[in-house]
């Protein structure tokens, strides 16, 4: 029997060194950290792999610091779209959706698709159906909103009004 | 972007990865997270791996199926894979960021090439461990 093991990452949008309070540190690994204990109850109980890493996203995706679910940075219309994807390493079996807006969970929405249809990756009304079908919980628009992403697009979309934008991988990067 | 990868009992490997994408990306524009081989893989003859960082440059060099590849054909371990992908294939080519990765031996692997980076492992021990902005 292989001995398990369990790594999560947490992206936190535009964020930089200088701007992390020690107080947003301590939050930072509290959040890590609960999603580490999510896949790790899972995995210690005999769950799956794939039942593990659902999981650990899941508790990420429910915590506004991170830029997934809840904490989803805004595009340049000032709405958010979510990304999200899963893979079982065993069946190959993959789902994923793009540029979706309502499941609490995008992670949810992409094991629905690898669930319950033949395909791989759903965008649009149709990747909503399909989570909507398959019982994952939706929340409103204002559910997802938080003032840090917000004020986090304004300085970016002046930047760019400006013609100042750099090429800070903070702002690159999910 | 969060993710997560995972090697349970039975040797078996999965990976998920979630994003908001980048603030005030241009509406419609889809990242690597979705894209499977490129920041979501899974393969229980070689690895898991969930990455995040510059999405277009993680697309063009298929940096999760890359590092697969290595360890199918070229008989690399799963850290020797990981770090040429991100420090080599990336970092050179205008692609900073990072991936978790697991093998289905259990062995973990966490490169990344630029600052702020907010990582998590545990494994059967309960060594639960959390680091930010260091490897």
């Amino acid at each position: 029997m292989t001995r398990f093991s369990l790594a999560v990452h947490g992206g936190a949008g535009t964020i930089r060194r200088a701007n992390l309070t020690p107080q947003a540190e301590a939050a930072y690994h509290n959040g890590l950290k609960r999603a580490l204990q999510a896949g790790h109850a899972v995995l210690a109980d005999h769950g799956s792999a794939m039942d593990a890493v659902t999981a650990a996203v899941c508790v990420l995706e429910d915590e506004p610091l991170f830029n997934a679910g809840r904490g989803a940075v805004f595009t340049s219309d000032g709405v958010q779209e979510m990304d999200a994807a899963v893979m079982d390493g065993a069946t190959r079996m993959a789902g994923a959706v793009a540029g979706i807006l309502g499941p609490r969970n995008p992670v949810m929405a992409a094991r629905a698709v690898m669930e319950h249809t033949d395909h791989v990756m759903l965008i649009g009304p149709n990747a909503l159906k399909v989570a909507r079908d398959a019982g994952v919980p939706f929340e409103d628009a204002g559910y997802f909103f938080t003032q840090a992403r917000w004020d986090a697009l304004q300085s970016t979309l002046k930047m760019r009004r400006d013609g100042i934008e750099d090429s800070d991988p903070a702002r690159r990067h999910g | 972007t969060v993710g997560a990868v995972a090697c349970d009992m039975q040797g078996n490997l999965a990976a998920a990865t979630s994003t908001g994408g980048m603030t005030a990306k241009a509406p419609g524009r889809v990242g690597d997270t979705p894209v499977i081989g490129a920041g979501t893989y899974a393969d229980n003859a070689t690895c898991a791996v969930s990455g995040t960082g510059h999405g277009e440059v993680f697309i063009r060099f298929t940096a999760a199926a890359e590092i697969a590849a290595r360890m199918r054909h070229g008989g690399q371990s799963l850290d020797q894979a990981a770090k040429h992908v991100v420090m080599q294939d990336l970092a050179q080519n205008d692609g900073s960021g990072g991936l978790i990765a697991v093998d289905a031996q259990g062995n973990l692997s966490r490169p990344f090439n630029s600052e702020g980076m907010y990582r998590g492992t545990v494994t059967q021990d309960g060594d639960f461990q959390t680091d930010i902005f260091r490897d």
